[in-house]
């Protein structure tokens, strides 16, 4: 099955 | 100081309806232009963000930028203690610990008046890039909400699927699977319940039903959704934030955007 991403992984802390 | 009048506090209230059990607490970020909010859920799988236009308010003033935080469920929970047709008033003084909310019926006579107190929050701000989406479906919001639901009686995740022929949405369970298609439509009638999909190129992703269905708590604010897909970033699910005046005239005042990181196979 899919494993789910974290948002982090796309967008840095600003 | 800070004061921002609403003359609808219903719409507060949907707002808070919209996010308080996906963030528990957060902070508003008070600027001259308006308020804003961002914050991640528990699990860090998704993002909020909420802004609201300073011109949106019958009354905003901001001295001086102010970040509020506050725990949400605690705000739901004095935003119920307003009528649905109150206005509803948010004042901050610089440097308070609290921020007061003043309630007037409509009948002019009647004022309440709560306090609830701000927390020190630790902010974890994302930057979100301006990114152009290959794909934007633009829905009735009842339609995605109905759909969310549905399918998460089949499984767990949803698969979205576009191609030129329209956008499928598929769930595969123990039990079985299910899929609901929608292709373009547009009535000049009811434009509340036009389909609209804008493709540069085919994609499937596959995201968690359990954040969507958070994010339809989001339905009552607006007649449609915008969902924004492109290859390895973020699903985008977009509802206006609009105010219904007594004269049925609808007003945007500002948004609500929800950030999903897809789910990805091995």
């Amino acid at each position: 099955s899919a494993n789910q991403t974290k948002i982090e992984h796309y967008y840095g802390l600003r | 100081m800070f004061e921002a009048k609403l003359d609808r506090g219903i719409v507060l209230k949907k707002i808070l309806d919209a996010i308080n059990q996906l963030v528990n607490e957060a902070s508003w970020e008070c600027t001259s232009s308006g308020m804003s909010l961002q914050a991640m859920d528990t699990s860090h799988v998704s993002l909020v963000a909420v802004n609201l236009n300073g011109d949106g308010f019958s009354k905003f003033r901001c001295d001086r930028n102010m970040v509020l935080g506050m725990n949400l469920v605690n705000l739901s929970k004095i935003l119920k203690c307003a009528g649905n047709d109150d206005k509803v008033t948010i004042k901050a003084a610089d440097g308070d610990d609290k921020i007061k909310l003043i309630f007037e019926a409509p009948n002019e006579y009647e004022v309440s008046q709560y306090e609830i107190k701000l927390m020190n929050l630790d902010a974890e701000y994302l930057g979100i890039p301006e990114t152009s989406y290959n794909v934007t479906v633009k829905m009735p919001a009842a339609k995605f909400q109905r759909i969310c639901r549905d399918l998460n009686q089949i499984g767990d995740a949803v698969t979205i699927s576009c191609t030129k022929s329209g956008v499928d949405f598929s769930a595969t369970g123990d039990l079985g699977n299910g899929s609901v298609s929608l292709s373009q439509n547009s009535s000049f009638d009811k434009p509340e319940d036009n389909v609209t999909i804008s493709m540069q190129e085919p994609l499937s992703q596959t995201f968690a039903l359990k954040y969507l269905n958070q994010f339809t708590k989001a339905t009552p604010l607006c007649s449609q959704v915008t969902l924004s897909l492109s290859p390895d970033v973020p699903l985008v699910v977009e509802y206006k934030i609009i105010e219904e005046n007594e004269e049925d005239s609808k007003n945007e005042i500002g948004h609500i955007r929800y950030y999903l990181a897809p789910k990805i196979d091995d």
